[in-house]
């Protein structure tokens, strides 16, 4: 199974 | 006082189509460099990047930043009442104001509409989209291409594999009918460079999307003729549609569905 990563994880809050 | 006049309305309805099924409401930032709009869905999955260069406009007058927080569905009611070829204005008074017009005017002078839309206070999230990522792989192609291979794979299942080799771009995709697979060469040979598939690889790349969110990436076809597809392990997928030569672009940005 695959799991939906969020894109929050990736780029961070400015 | 915030004021820019774009020859094209049909430009920034455009740009609404390509937004608003993904996001409902955002902050269109407002600065000597243009306009600018980010926002995220409902789900913080994806994220769009808008930015509309002010030397895409025929005027613009940017005296103090500001953030006009629109209703994108309220934006895309006003929008629709203007003619093809009619012209747009938007003003607005500095931070703090509680409205913006809208004003169109069709191209011979004959017929001007004005709407004042009102704004709302909305607390976005700002997220800082490094500029300087290289990908493993990209894929350019015509944008009705990639809307066409959405489209026709959407209805096979919901989640699609991107694959990029020697051999080109594959799009498999799995669903409770069946599975599907659908590649794609580079084509450089092609009459128009608009009509040109481009694959550069630095090295094999696979990762796997929801469709639901190319599909919305898809809207933005209109907007240009072509579009690039940029992956690498772990990281968003990046869908740039550019508009007009140096008018601005709409980016979109998916994170990546990961073996658990």
């Amino acid at each position: 199974a695959r799991k939906q990563t969020s894109i929050t994880a990736y780029f961070a809050k400015r | 006082m915030f004021e820019a006049r774009m020859a094209q309305a049909s430009t920034l309805k455009k740009v609404l189509e390509a937004v608003k099924d993904m996001v409902s409401e955002g902050n269109f930032d407002c600065s000597e460099e243009g306009i600018c709009l980010q926002a995220m869905d409902v789900a913080h999955v994806s994220l769009v990047n808008v930015l509309l260069r002010a030397q895409g406009f025929e005027m613009f007058r940017c005296d103090r930043n500001l953030a006009l927080g629109i209703q994108l569905a309220n934006l895309s009611k006003v929008l629709n009442c203007a003619g093809k070829d009619d012209a747009v204005t938007v003003k607005a008074e500095d931070e703090g104001a509680d409205t913006a017009e809208f004003m169109f005017e069709s191209s011979k002078g004959d017929r001007i509409t004005t709407f004042e839309l009102t704004l709302m206070d909305i607390d976005s999230e700002h997220l800082g989209v490094p500029e300087d990522t290289t990908y493993t792989a990209v894929i350019k192609m015509p944008s009705t291409e990639f809307r066409r291979i959405i489209s026709d794979l959407s209805t096979i299942g919901d989640t699609v594999t991107i694959e990029v080799s020697k051999d080109g771009a594959s799009f498999q995709v799995s669903g409770d009918i069946g599975k599907g697979n659908l590649c794609i060469q580079s084509n450089t040979a092609a009459d128009k460079p608009s009509e040109r598939v481009e694959i550069t690889m630095e090295e094999p790349t696979k990762q796997t999307y929801a469709m639901r969110y190319l599909s919305f990436f898809t809207k933005a076809a209109p907007l240009s003729d072509t579009v690039t597809i940029s992956l690498s392990p772990d990281v968003p997928l990046v869908v740039e549609f550019n508009i007009g030569e140096e008018v601005g672009y709409v980016k979109y940005y998916l994170a990546p569905k990961i073996t658990e």
